[in-house]
């Protein structure tokens, strides 16, 4: 379970931003254009999905805009592993063009921060953990060979 | 590799089948129920050809996908979408506007699923418009422009209110 | 100005329906699935439109399935002509498999038709009377050679 | 055909303009406004290249569209299809849930967009889900399925009742 969120420089979250009072069942809500699906794409970012996979970005991109200092974005998340009642730092910062992965504040590689995740029940390759913005509109619209390749990509 | 997708196929189908039928049983009696069919258009060498996706909803007759409503569709979208997400398990869910061309009714019957289907081991978090929607969860996280157009956000915690009679009732049910 | 519809044996419409108090602005509710979409498809079906404009359906697709005699399917659309104060009836009926269109109860070909109605202020060819369920969100996804078309269509 | 396209070009930029300026305006004071853009990619053969639409919601700085947040785009999109609409005059405009993105701030934006431009020579028939957009028209077509599934019809003359304050001040601004 998601505990909390810290967002620094992140897309539309200029500065420092915890993000609290995640439950079982929570909404983000709010106006158009306010920041909502920043907050979904901090989660997949820093759960180590490709910039590209958010709205088509670079990584650059993900970085506030007015930021003083482009180097120091970062997204992390505060998880709640159920079985062993500990919580987890996730983090994932953007170090000039790369990104710098940390669990429990060791800085890890991808692969190894993937595995790590995975032991704690969280697949990051499988991207079966979200549902994007227009996703169940598209699917609505797909020929059988879509929806094929969509079952292939998860098996 | 065909047996991989053999297996998925095969899972992926049985939670289509259960999820939709959950999704869109009627919120009063006689709580008819919809109907959802996955099948291999090539049973040889499935994950070349298509997978014919069919839903019927509840007291309809069967009619190919792009001849249902816009509503009817996007039920049947998400419910596809689920049934990928039940394949492998996930300690969170995090939904984008899954609900924008929903009704009242298919709004309330999405409430009912995400409360029965949400517990400390699968979270549901979602972004949502709709405050039919929303005034069900255990907590908004509220998300505004600042005048310099940056985000900021303030969090409340909605289980300190008593749920409304509606709502009990719906989840009951 | 669209003053009413006569809709018999159309998608969803059994038997013979007359919807009125069509005003300057006015908005057409209800649940999903409760039909709608199909008063927009009634209307652009009786100016003129292919079938498969229509979700892609067939002419035969349209008739109402449960209809007793399946020949008989029509569309009626009062339109109040402003300049000249006239109410004129335009109807569109399903005879076998082809369409047979009337303006003032006179069957037209396809082309007298289209031609009348254009001295009428409807221009059907155009196509610009009408935004479908999901075109914006369609819209939204294009790219430049996509927009592009939209303008030549129009052109 | 580029003379065509060229002339089409020019007059649907300038109502993309205005109409996504006029749909953007902010309700309150300082009444702040987008502005949208449509660009050639080649000037010299335009209909074979693309056309690069661009738009900077009110208060916000430049970005590709695809940064944009859903309900930005939507209004962007639906700015962009009226302005195909203004090319070629139609005594009346039928929008199948145009609004389906829009938070309550841009269906209201929208309430006062087809307030101003519905009269007897351009008819408005808006097909809605949203409570807060259609109690501010002239007329009701409610449509409901029978218990066999077909559809029924009944419709109300709004005009009968008084406009709420509200709605009022919405339109004088
Ligand atoms: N790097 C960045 N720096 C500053 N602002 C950014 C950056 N990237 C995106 N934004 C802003 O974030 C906004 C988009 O936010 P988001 O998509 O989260 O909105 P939303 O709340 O989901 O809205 P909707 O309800 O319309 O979907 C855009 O207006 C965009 O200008
Ligand atoms: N030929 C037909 N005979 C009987 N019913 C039909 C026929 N064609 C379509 N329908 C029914 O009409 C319904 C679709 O109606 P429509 O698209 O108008 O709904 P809607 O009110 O626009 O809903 P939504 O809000 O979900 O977009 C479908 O459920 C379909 O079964
Ligand atoms: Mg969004
Ligand atoms: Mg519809």
């Amino acid at each position: 379970m998601i505990i909390s969120l810290e967002i620094k420089d992140f897309k539309s979250y200029k500065g420092i931003h915890n993000i609290s009072l995640f439950k079982e069942f929570s909404c983000v809500i709010g106006p158009n254009g306010s920041g909502k699906s920043n907050i979904l794409d901090a989660i997949i970012f820093v759960l180590g999905q490709k910039a590209s996979a958010i709205r088509g970005s670079r990584l650059s991109e993900l970085v506030y805009f007015g930021a003083a200092d482009k180097t120091n974005t970062y997204v992390k998340l505060n998880f709640l592993h159920q079985i062993s009642g500990k919580i987890y730092p996730i983090m994932r910062k953007i170090v000039n063009t790369e990104s710098h992965y940390y669990l429990d504040d060791r800085l890890l590689s991808y692969k190894q921060f993937a595995t790590e995740l995975a032991e704690l029940g969280i697949n990051i390759a499988s991207k079966n953990f979200f549902i994007l913005q227009g996703d169940v509109e598209s699917i609505a619209m797909q020929n059988p060979k879509q929806i094929a390749d969509h079952i292939e990509k998860v098996s | 590799r065909k047996s991989l997708f053999m297996k998925a196929f095969k899972k992926i189908s049985k939670n289509l089948t259960s999820i939709y039928s959950e999704l869109t049983r009627e919120l009063e009696p006689p709580f008819h129920r919809g109907s959802a069919h996955l099948a291999l258009e090539d049973n040889v060498t499935p994950f070349n050809a298509g997978v014919k996706f069919t839903v019927i909803p509840p007291n309809k007759r069967f009619q190919e996908m792009d001849q249902l409503s816009g509503g009817e569709k996007s039920v049947a979208a998400l419910a596809f979408l689920f049934s990928l997400q039940g394949f492998k398990s996930t300690p969170f869910l995090i939904l984008d506007e899954i609900d924008a061309a929903f009704d009242s009714v298919n709004v309330l019957k999405l409430v009912r699923y995400v409360k029965h289907k949400a517990n400390r081991n699968l979270q549901f978090i979602v972004i949502s418009l709709k405050e039919l929607f929303y005034v069900h969860s255990d907590s908004l996280i509220g998300i505004c422009r600042e005048r310099d157009s940056t985000s900021a956000s303030f969090s409340l915690d909605l289980q300190q209110f008593t749920e409304s009679k509606e709502a009990e009732q719906l989840l009951v049910q």
